[in-house]
């Protein structure tokens, strides 16, 4: 699964993600990332997620949206809101799960509980950094 | 100018099982930084996340090293069936599509459906035709095959007529 998160100059959020499901699986299985509001999500003023795991768990939790309603309702930030979908409330299921996630001010969480995810980020100041395991390459300044 | 910021994901799991080489690893992390690099862009010149976000995921579409687009993953019958979805957080208007066998890029049929407006989500073969029909690129399905995902394929069913699937690696359960 591939999946972007973005925060403009105008201050909008936006969330895409594309995928081709996982190995063996049955036909006419559909996941999480068409599902607008588990594995894909942008709301402006709170956030835009896009998740990666077992669609089926990202589909029961509303993933997206619901990180985007505890950043919105609860004023969690969005470190935490996103931390907790992935290493509480996903966490009893034993399955892989991470997601990239971006907020109104352009803070950036990508929160994973595997011991990697293909990620990578630019930060407002421009900064481009990628990773596949735990330890993150700075690439460039643009 | 007020912030703006980007962020990519290219799936997550047992890294370690995934049995990529050390130029397959660095070949994919060059991916990741060429389709951040498209979304920046988009977003430095005063752009919308929209396009930003439909620029990275055609990278990683096309990228062989990620599990979308080509280098996506086969079902059970040996076939490609890609999901995608785009949603603009300002309108709250959002496309996707579900099990397309023949759209080079799904993102760009989920975001022309966002555009539509009418319809949020097509599945099957009526979004194939949907993305024919509005002038999208169509492929033969074994475009998006590659030969990491054929042997995946072959080595989980060995798995399930052995009755080792639980067995079977991270790597190749989701490739």
């Amino acid at each position: 699964t591939v999946g972007a998160v973005a925060l403009d100059s105008a201050g909008h959020l936006a969330a895409a993600t594309s995928t081709g499901g996982y190995t063996n699986k049955p036909a006419g299985r559909v996941g999480d990332s068409p599902i607008i509001g588990a594995g894909t999500y942008a709301r402006d003023g709170a956030c835009a997620v896009s998740g990666t795991g077992q669609g089926e768990f990202f589909i029961r939790h509303v993933v997206g949206h619901e990180i985007a309603s505890r950043i919105d309702y609860l004023d969690e930030s969005l470190e935490h809101a996103a931390g907790k979908l992935i290493h509480l409330d996903l966490a009893r299921y034993n399955i892989g799960a991470g997601l990239v996630a971006v907020d109104a001010k352009g803070n950036i969480a990508a929160p994973f509980n595997t011991d990697g995810m293909f990620r990578g980020w630019i930060t407002p100041d421009g900064d481009l950094s990628v990773a596949s395991h735990r330890e993150v390459f700075f690439v460039e300044r643009l | 100018m007020k912030p703006i910021a980007l962020a990519i994901h290219g799936g997550c799991g047992v890294m370690a099982q995934t049995g990529l080489s050390q130029q397959e690893w660095e070949e994919a992390r060059a991916d990741l930084a060429s389709a951040l690099r498209a979304g920046w862009v988009v977003l430095s010149k005063g752009g919308r996340a929209l396009d930003a976000v439909q620029a990275a995921v055609i990278v990683l579409e096309d990228s062989p090293h990620f599990n979308a687009g080509h280098g996506a993953a086969l079902n059970a019958e040996g076939e490609h069936e890609l999901d995608s979805a785009i949603m603009d957080g300002a309108t709250l208007a959002a496309g996707s599509v579900s099990a397309v066998r023949r759209i080079r890029n799904p993102v760009k049929a989920a975001r022309a459906l966002l555009e539509d407006g009418s319809l949020l989500m097509l599945t099957g073969p009526a979004a194939d035709r949907y993305a024919e029909e509005h002038g999208l690129e169509i492929v033969s399905p074994d475009y998006f095959t590659t030969q990491r995902r054929t042997d995946t394929l072959k080595t989980m069913q060995a798995h399930e007529r052995a009755g080792t699937a639980a067995s079977a690696s991270e790597a190749e359960k989701h490739g």
